[in-house]
């Protein structure tokens, strides 16, 4: 929700682009 | 050495460094902050920061456990949380289409999570001054601990709690991992805090 801390939002944003990297590298068409 | 001023960049630095410059293979890292203005006051652990490093080695097939149901449900709320930090920087309704393993699942709900009055591994490992290390499926499953239990259901082997000035780090494996003394004084140096 919009009432999420400001701490947490930064963990999460940075956990979902981190996911997202792990992802892209892991994929057969990054290479 | 000194205590470092605090600040969430910083500790997101430290929860980096210790945890990719570590000899054992810790799945990820969280710091617990507590809200103690001084030792007398009452006091609860919520979160601070945590940086999620994942699994060496996963094995696709054999990480998760969960149903076809339960990964739809974890991916629902990763859409949703996409959306809503989506305002910043992260695409509109940006596909998740990888599983959702269950240690991910297990770093994200901590983010729910808090500890009030030395309860749980962090608050115990923090009213007492005391590292909590738990390593191995069967002792985190007899644990008091909810925490401990859940972490093992998750598919975790090894949960510590080092208590610092101002908090508590947790760290947590997916592999079997004893306890070390030289990783105990890096987190309390590390995470010795000033305000």
């Amino acid at each position: 929700n919009k009432d999420l801390p400001l701490s947490r939002k930064k963990s999460l944003r940075r956990f979902l682009e981190k996911r997202k990297e792990r992802q892209v590298s892991a994929s057969p068409y990054a290479y | 050495g000194e205590s470092q001023p605090f600040n969430q960049d910083s500790l997101q630095q430290r929860l980096q460094g210790l945890i990719d410059n570590a000899r054992d293979s810790w799945t990820y890292g969280i710091f617990w902050q507590s809200s103690a203005v001084d030792y007398t006051s009452p006091s609860f652990l919520g979160w601070g920061d945590g940086y999620y490093k994942g699994e060496i080695n996963k094995q696709k097939t054999t990480t998760s456990v969960s149903s076809l149901a339960e990964q739809e449900h974890r991916k629902k709320v990763l859409r949703e949380l996409n959306s809503l930090i989506s305002g910043t920087q992260m695409p509109e309704n940006e596909a998740v289409d990888e599983e959702v393993t269950d240690t991910e699942w297990f770093f994200l709900i901590s983010m729910t999570q808090s500890f009030v009055n030395g309860s749980g591994l962090p608050g115990q490992a923090m009213f007492s001054n005391q590292p909590v290390w738990i390593a191995g499926r069967e002792r985190l499953l007899a644990s008091q601990c909810e925490r401990a239990r859940q972490g093992e259901g998750f598919g975790l082997q090894t949960i510590v709690c080092i208590p610092s000035t101002n908090g508590v780090l947790e760290l947590g494996s997916t592999e079997l991992i004893f306890q070390s003394s030289d990783l105990m004084n890096e987190a309390r140096v590390l995470f010795n805090f000033s305000y």
